[in-house]
């Protein structure tokens, strides 16, 4: 989930 | 998702259709830096190798999808299509790739959050966005007569990061922990880039005279 996370943006 | 954020994507997007409108329908790419496109097709091949291991949401996949599709199809239609690759300023487009690319990997390697592939590639991609626009204000700089399209294409492409800035804003105060020091850096350098240009953008529209910057 630390990924998803720090990866939300576009 | 704040409405800066949704805005900002918009914006985004928009940029991409102003673009492919002029391409597409124009058969014109005059003005437009091939070099500025092939970074950002770099840009999104980079950030997004995670699209099939890590799913944040329908709404990114689809946006991600596009911006590679959309990325590539640019690059192939001012390289090889045969009408619009004449329309291409290439004596003037002289930017090289290398001089951004490097730099950028090596502060990826240096400065980053975690030292795996994806991560490195990632924070890459976060460092070529923010000076990929370069050529492409080279390039309009050296323009005498800067087409309508262009001119909204660079000032769709600036407001995108002026709103995702407005984002970060919003979601520091809303999220507890929430912090991201490299793509904020990144990205307040990338829209101070376009500052220039905004403000010809504005004096030549509140003139209502065509787009020039001066050289």
């Amino acid at each position: 989930t630390m990924f998803v996370r720090r990866h939300d943006e576009l | 998702m704040n409405i800066f954020r949704l805005c900002g994507d918009m914006t985004h997007l928009l940029s991409v259709v102003v673009l492919l409108l002029k391409i597409h329908t124009i058969k014109s790419c005059a003005g437009i830096s091939l070099k500025t496109q092939e970074l950002y097709a770099l840009v999104f091949a980079t950030r997004y190798l995670d699209i099939f291991t890590h799913h944040v949401s329908l709404y990114n996949t689809v946006m991600k999808i596009i911006f590679l599709g959309t990325s590539f199809t640019i690059v192939w239609y001012m390289r090889h299509h045969k009408v619009v690759r004449q329309t291409y300023d290439k004596e003037q487009d002289t930017f090289k790739h290398y001089m951004l690319i490097i730099p950028c990997f090596a502060l990826a390697l240096l400065i980053k959050t975690k030292f795996t592939p994806l991560e490195v590639l990632w924070t890459f991609s976060i460092y070529l966005e923010a000076v990929a626009i370069f050529p492409q204000l080279v390039l309009l700089q050296r323009t005498k007569n800067i087409d309508n399209l262009t001119g909204n294409y660079v000032f769709l492409l600036g407001a995108y990061r002026g709103l995702y800035l407005l984002n970060w804003i919003v979601r520091y105060f809303t999220e507890k922990g929430y912090r991201q020091w490299i793509t904020w850096i990144s990205g307040i350098v990338q829209t101070a880039l376009y500052a220039d240009f905004f403000y010809y953008y504005i004096k030549c529209w509140r003139n209502n005279e065509k787009l020039h910057l001066p050289s």
